[in-house]
């Protein structure tokens, strides 16, 4: 993962990550 | 350490690809930085870990804080994520718990010259398939698992 | 009498699970409860009565005691499962769908799924060979 992701976010505190309803489930 | 972010850089370094480098002298026992990224529990750092793979990410940026929760840094978080690992490292890594939250917080074992680049031991889990360790100290162990 | 289990083995330690053993509540991500009792025999069945006043989802259905207590039932090989909505089932992670699926016919009542409702999950094993 380069040092310019494009979609990379910089974070000035730790977050807590808000798990989605389809987490686990296997994307076709 | 917010305030000393500034004196911080990321850089091409000699032992992998990017590193944190220090922009002026820091003496040991400070505080350098804290490691940010995601909370994210067991279960799914285990998901997250085998999608990284398959795209070819790795899993170094995910940091166990405890039984139960990794910091995960791949794709949120702060420059810590750019420190290299060392078998003789010029830091070290902590949990420390402020006001119930816990924190890694990465603070040096001894004093960082002005140029130097920041480093500490990963302390990976040993495992099979090794990945080997490119950090030059002459006690290097050779791998970083 | 049949309840969702107290032990750590059985319901994911994160689980809230009434003292009568009969609702249960998570947050931050699925987790599992199984019941007191297993089966390996007959023809068993078990009504799941939903209050969606609550924001979130369930996923509810069957699955043998290897069934992993931190994900959603239906993400192991070990377990099967429908979801409230949309009205899906699972088994392994994945979409189960056609009459291939585990019950065919189900999913458009599914979608229906509304505050009060009564599902009913059975299960048939035939006597073991």
């Amino acid at each position: 993962w380069s040092a310019f992701a494009p979609d990379f976010r910089e974070l000035d505190e730790n977050v807590e990550y808000e798990e989605m309803e389809d987490e686990f489930d296997m994307v076709e | 350490m917010r305030s000393r972010k500034n004196r911080l850089r990321f850089a091409r370094s000699k032992i992998h690809d990017w590193g944190l480098f220090a922009l002026e002298p820091i003496d040991a026992g400070e505080i350098v930085i804290e490691y940010i990224g995601e909370m994210i529990r067991q279960k799914v750092a285990d998901h997250r870990e085998k999608i990284y793979e398959k795209s070819g990410i790795g899993s170094s940026y995910l940091f166990r804080i405890d039984d139960d929760n990794i910091i995960d840094a791949t794709k949120a978080g702060n420059l810590a994520r750019f420190i290299n690992h060392c078998c003789d490292p010029n830091c070290n890594a902590k949990i420390i718990t402020v006001d119930t939250q816990k924190k890694i917080v990465i603070y040096a074992n001894k004093p960082v010259a002005e140029g130097e680049e920041i480093t500490y031991d990963y302390k990976f889990p040993i495992e099979e398939d090794k990945i080997p360790c490119l950090c030059g100290a002459t006690a290097c162990r050779g791998f970083l698992n | 009498p049949v309840t969702l289990s107290f032990e750590v083995t059985h319901t994911a330690p994160q689980m809230k699970l009434s003292p009568d053993g009969l609702t249960i509540f998570t947050e931050k991500g699925y987790r599992m409860s199984k019941a007191t009792h297993g089966v390996y025999e007959g023809c068993w069945y078990y009504e799941v009565k939903f209050h969606s006043n609550e924001k979130g989802h369930a996923r509810v259905g069957w699955s043998q005691i290897s069934g992993d207590l931190q994900a959603p039932c239906g993400c192991d090989v070990f377990s099967y499962s429908f979801r409230d909505s949309p009205g899906t089932l699972f088994h392994q992670s994945a979409h189960v769908k056609g009459n291939d699926a585990f019950s065919a016919g189900y999913i458009d009542m599914l979608d229906a799924i509304e505050d009060g409702d009564v599902l009913g999950i059975m299960i048939n094993l035939p006597p073991p060979t």
